[in-house]
């Protein structure tokens, strides 16, 4: 028996809308830790990674591992169905080819249950190397969302630089050319809003905006965002969602022609 | 503006 419920459903939507622009269908994998998916996009440029660990849930449950394999335009149709302060249950029964969502409204007046068939998924897993990243950058994941979009007008890619100094975003084409130069926040009222640097070494690297705005559906999960990057490895956007977990994303970059 | 690389360039299947 596999049973996790969340006293706001709210953060089960938010997780659904930052992962089912990237990804048709993935598998949750339900442990006694928690729940995991790790899934690429289907051009396998980008791969979602998302934990919610057991004790984010008000109640967790897991008998046995379950690996839960759900399409998620369906899931998002169904958790379009719960009111943001409704609870919401997830339930499976050990080998079940379905898994149930129940919604509960606050005074218990309206309870809601949809059932949902589960696919055999046969997805190909990756092992992540362990990596001492050259800089993270640590800044508002609104501001981060925001530079994303208006650097997307000007072309394809967005040249991402970091220095001691700060970090730099650049976008080129047709009409023109853009840079957004971020430096390193001396101090500030709200500690969500400072833009932090570690840096051992410089990097510049450049990426594909279609997917660094596919990421920022992520941002409404967490006040901040952490951009981890090192010379030609995969740039890691982390979002921590308070008290239950992650969602981090990793994106391939481009290289000269 | 560039080549896109896949992740299987850095990450090996496991």
């Amino acid at each position: 028996m596999f049973e996790a419920r969340l006293l706001r459903s709210s953060i089960l939507k938010k997780v659904l809308e930052a992962i089912k622009d990237l990804l048709t269908q993935a598998t949750f994998d339900c442990d006694d830790n928690g729940i995991q998916l790790q899934a690429m996009d289907n051009s396998h440029v980008s791969l979602v990674s998302l934990t919610l660990r057991a004790d984010g849930f008000d109640k967790y449950r897991c008998d046995r591992n379950i690996s839960l394999g759900m399409n998620l335009s369906s899931m998002s149709k169904i958790l379009k169905c719960a009111g943001d302060k409704d609870t919401v249950t997830m339930k499976a029964q050990d080998n079940a080819d379905t898994v149930t969502f129940v919604f509960e409204s606050p005074n218990q007046e309206k309870v809601s249950d949809y059932e949902m068939k589960l696919m055999n998924l046969d997805l190909e897993h990756l092992g992540i190397p362990e990596t001492e990243y050259s800089c993270t950058i640590r800044l508002s994941s609104a501001e981060f969302a925001r530079i994303c979009r208006d650097l997307s007008q000007f072309g394809e890619s967005i040249v991402i630089s970091c220095t001691k100094e700060g970090v730099r975003f650049s976008a080129s084409g047709d009409i023109g050319s853009a840079n957004i130069a971020l430096a390193q926040t001396a101090s500030v009222d709200k500690e969500e809003e400072a833009v932090v640097i570690e840096m051992e070494e410089p990097v510049t690297l450049t990426f594909a905006c279609q997917y660094l705005n596919y990421f920022t559906k992520a941002t409404s999960l967490s006040p901040q965002v952490q951009l981890s990057m090192s010379a030609d490895v995969p740039l890691v956007v982390e979002y921590r969602i308070p008290d239950i977990g992650h969602i981090r994303y990793y994106l391939a970059p481009k290289i000269d022609d | 503006s560039g080549k896109q690389q896949t992740l299987m360039n850095f990450f090996k299947k496991s």
